[in-house]
């Protein structure tokens, strides 16, 4: 995976961290401090097609919408997240009950065109 | 979509970058709390003491209760919300999350107590598991135990039956008796300091809900 930098256009992971105590969160969400809520962004143009990616169904539900908008578009492979990993939470719920789960696939680790 | 760009899948044009932000902090928001599947985030009106928690944190890892390594798994602390006490007896209350009684299987639950000793030897105590009757006007014996006590110090007792028999039941609070023999105050350490207070560790595993294929 490639992560973004710079004015590059391609296929590659854009950093985003969600601070807690910035949206007032960090009252009832004990750990960790915040969500780092990664995005895949940019073009995958016809030489980068291919990589594995893992959401295909996603793939085909993407690529029919753009044919939709966009007939003539020559994009038949996108960008999206190929390695993910759980956000581990403990935080108060509304009984003051303190809950240590794991939300599987929240963190994108990479991505890559399918 | 790149800056000036519109988007090849929905057709919009490319957000302005502080909108873009305020779009992905709902988004976070919104991803969060379904996943948990909260309505909307919990006002906190009891938080437990710092103390009360990085100890029963550091009790957990001692047991070896890293539960969260598979989906659907989570831990629940509930930690003493109340008590009340006579010379001869002590009662803890526990009171545990409703949505979590609709929404997941409890697999085990220990309660932790921080026994004191007033002096050497073994010293009796009864603890009883209470629960409110149907009508919900006394509380009935759930389970009794026979400890014997011989030093100050943490231990632990398996509650999970109670548990599951209080989810169960549609109730919330699950309610501990400690009954001591002779006349030696509270058995417990917790009101010297919240590093002691007792809590209970469940292990749960959501429900997933149910799924309809649609053909």
């Amino acid at each position: 995976g490639i992560d973004c930098s710079g004015d590059s256009r391609m296929c590659c992971r854009k950093e985003f961290f969600v601070d807690f105590k910035e949206i007032g969160w960090e009252d009832w969400i004990i750990q960790p401090e915040g969500y780092h809520m990664n995005y895949c962004t940019g073009l995958c143009p016809l030489h980068m097609a291919g990589i594995p990616g893992l959401a295909a169904s996603f793939h085909t539900a993407v690529l029919s919408l753009i044919k939709a908008n966009n007939a003539d578009a020559a994009v038949d492979s996108c960008c999206v997240p190929t390695q993910r990993r759980p956000l581990s939470l403990l935080y108060y719920d509304r009984d003051s009950n303190i809950i240590k789960t794991d939300i599987p696939d929240m963190i994108v680790d990479a991505c890559g065109c399918t | 979509a790149p800056k000036g760009l519109w988007c090849p899948a929905c057709g919009l044009a490319a957000l302005a970058p502080t909108t873009q932000r305020d779009v992905l902090i709902a988004l976070a928001k919104q991803s969060i709390l379904s996943k948990l599947r909260l309505p909307d985030r919990p006002n906190i009106t009891q938080p437990t003491s710092r103390g009360a928690l990085l100890t029963a944190l550091r009790r957990m890892e001692a047991q070896r209760m890293d539960t969260a390594v598979s989906p659907g798994l989570l831990t629940l602390l509930s930690v003493l919300c109340t008590g009340s006490s006579t010379s001869r007896s002590v009662r803890l209350h526990f009171r545990f999350t409703w949505e979590l009684a609709g929404s997941a299987d409890i697999l085990q639950a220990t309660l932790y107590l921080f026994w004191t000793v007033p002096s050497p030897g073994s010293h009796p105590v009864t603890v009883r598991l209470l629960q409110p009757d149907p009508e919900g006007l006394n509380m009935t014996v759930a389970s009794e135990t026979q400890l014997d006590v011989q030093r100050a110090g943490w231990a632990t007792l398996d509650v999970g039956q109670a548990v599951r028999s209080l989810f169960s039941r549609g109730s919330q609070r699950l309610t501990v008796e400690l009954e001591v023999a002779e006349d030696w105050g509270s058995p417990l350490l917790a009101g010297r300091s919240d590093s002691y207070w007792p809590f209970v560790a469940a292990q749960a595993r959501a429900r997933t809900p149910h799924r309809v294929q649609r053909r």
